[in-house]
């Protein structure tokens, strides 16, 4: 077994010098880690694990990937290399990425730019790594279901001032303000986006169009008390039918609220707020906005 | 001071602060 | 941040940029105030002495423009269009957005027919498109599009500069206000006063049932 092992790694190495990506994970996996014969140990494995992970992922092969990451997670707890760990997370934040658990998958990318330290054993972190890894946090919120959920982690990343400095920020930005994204902004954020995240989905919209869509539907459903599916669906740039089928698996969802009138062909949002509070809230506006009046006053000795 | 009035004036038109006919079944 | 504050620091440049210069060049000062993206106020400018001084010069037609964005609308420019030089797009959109300010003075629910109207825009799209674009992402009102009654209805809208004459009737709306929530104030008080009574009162009345019941079980014992 130890000389199929070194042969297996030589030919791995040789596959991945030639970036026969999945070649080489096939090569490295045939090792029998599990052997009852000789015990590897863990960190071994662990390491092994991870590469062929990380191996099948460069070629965008999430399933093989996940089943060795599946195998780490195991043994990751019990880790002390750091470096180790560090791309066992990177190779988990991916494999959510590339199943379109984007809300995961950021939260994963986002944990993974939050590292302090810049030297891990003989490893650098460099800041464009970190700064990659923000924003692959924060596209793949973009991307994420529009909803509750997706807010949340988008006033996180938008309060971090590390995003800021971000190309991704001004869509963040907008993203975050809950406004309508038209298309030359959709087309820029398409332009750093991976193969997986403009996939063509079985109803034949990419994943970007449709999280642009629901996007766009909820960022609506801020400005409109209601809307014909007519308007709704030049203002979304889709099939009317379409801006329906989507906006009621919103609402089903609990992702928007609303209702909708399909005998007059209409939707109706409704707002998270009761009445009742909307008016405390106009209230506090309205009284909020009069003492900064009377503070501008005083400063001014009027 | 032109932008104080401003702000008034504003702040002049924030009253009725709600009027839809379900506020007016809510607050009842 | 509110328009108030966002637009201060260009107000200032170009009071300084108006106060600085004399004659043809504050021309250009104007247009291009009047055409900044983020600028909603002009009294200040209006009042720089430079500017007062183009009244009577073949550039007082300037002063009329500044005028026009100052408390003026689209339809205003429309009827003036002939002794008024032409406008670029950026200073037509400046106006119409004003438009929407002045009409939001008079009412808090817009017709989608009195704004195509006024803002001379010919389908729902267009309008609710430039209502969401230029105005409520830009920060000059807030507020909610209703399609089913066709409307606009407005939550917050920006104060323009006052017209002349406008100020009288300020006063009047805020001493109203004053007296109605000094009304508003004694009736609350009244209300808590009179919830304290009634409490007083019914603890009493049922001290006295309590007392009653005692007596009633005394009676019976």
């Amino acid at each position: 077994e130890e000389q199929v092992l070194i042969i297996r790694e030589k030919l791995a190495e040789l596959y991945e010098a030639e970036q026969e990506w999945s070649k080489a994970a096939r090569m490295l996996s045939g090792i029998d880690l599990d052997s009852s014969i000789r015990l590897l140990d863990e960190s071994y494995k662990l390491s092994k694990c991870v590469k062929i992970a990380s191996l099948y992922l460069e070629d965008d092969d999430a399933v093989n990937a996940e089943t060795f990451t599946n195998k780490a997670s195991f043994l990751v707890n019990n880790s002390k290399q750091e470096v180790l760990v560090l791309q066992y997370k990177v190779c988990a934040a991916r494999i959510l990425d590339m199943k379109r658990k984007f809300l995961d998958a950021a939260l994963k990318y986002y944990e993974i730019s939050q590292i302090e330290k810049r030297q891990i054993g003989d490893e650098w972190i460099d800041e464009e790594a970190l700064e990659q890894a923000l924003t692959a946090a924060v596209t793949c919120t973009i991307l994420a279901p529009a909803g509750p959920q997706r807010s949340r982690v988008l006033a996180n990343f938008y309060k971090d001032e590390r995003c800021s400095k971000l190309k991704i920020y001004p869509i963040l930005e907008k993203v975050y303000l809950e406004r309508i994204l038209r298309k030359p902004e959709i087309d820029s954020f398409a332009e750093d986006l991976k193969e997986h995240q403009k996939a063509l989905l079985p109803d034949n919209f990419t994943v970007l169009d449709r999280a642009m869509i629901e996007h766009n539907l909820l960022s609506a459903s801020k400005l409109y008390t209601n809307i014909s599916f007519e308007e709704l669906g030049a203002l979304l740039g889709i099939a009317p039918p379409k801006a329906e089928k989507i906006a009621s698996k919103m609402i089903y969802e609990d992702r928007m609220k609303g209702s909708i009138d399909q005998v007059e062909a209409f939707i109706h949002f409704d707002d998270d707020k009761e009445e009742l509070q909307q008016w405390d809230q106009h209230i506090v506006g309205l009284c909020q906005s009069l003492n900064d009046v009377l503070d501008t006053m005083s400063k001014k000795g009027l | 001071d032109n932008s104080l009035l401003r702000q008034v004036s504003s702040l002049l038109r924030r009253l009725p602060a709600i009027e839809s006919g379900k506020f007016q079944d809510d607050f009842l | 941040m509110d328009i108030e504050q966002k637009q201060a620091e260009f107000i200032d440049y170009f009071v300084k940029q108006a106060e600085n210069q004399k004659g043809s060049s504050l021309v250009n000062v104007i247009v291009e105030a009047t055409s900044h993206p983020s600028l909603f106020a002009f009294s200040e400018i209006l009042s720089v002495p430079s500017i007062i001084q183009l009244q009577g010069t073949e550039f007082s037609v300037y002063i009329d423009v500044l005028r026009l964005f100052a408390h003026g609308t689209w339809s205003d420019y429309k009827s003036n269009a002939g002794s008024l030089p032409p406008l670029v797009p950026s200073q037509v959109r400046k106006l119409k957005q004003l438009s929407l300010l002045t009409l939001a003075e008079v009412d808090k629910v817009l017709p989608y027919d009195l704004l195509m109207v006024e803002l001379d825009v010919s389908n729902v799209r267009e309008l609710e498109d430039f209502l969401i674009n230029e105005c409520m992402y830009s920060g000059i009102v807030r507020g909610k599009l209703d399609q089913l009654r066709r409307c606009f209805e407005v939550q917050f809208a920006a104060g323009r500069d006052l017209r002349p004459g406008q100020l009288g009737s300020m006063i009047q709306t805020l001493s109203a206000w004053l007296s109605t929530s000094d009304n508003l104030l004694v009736s609350i008080q009244d209300k808590i006063k009179w919830a304290d009574t009634r409490s007083e009162l019914d603890k009493k009345h049922q001290k006295e049932i309590e007392d009653r019941v005692e007596e009633v079980k005394k009676t019976l014992n």
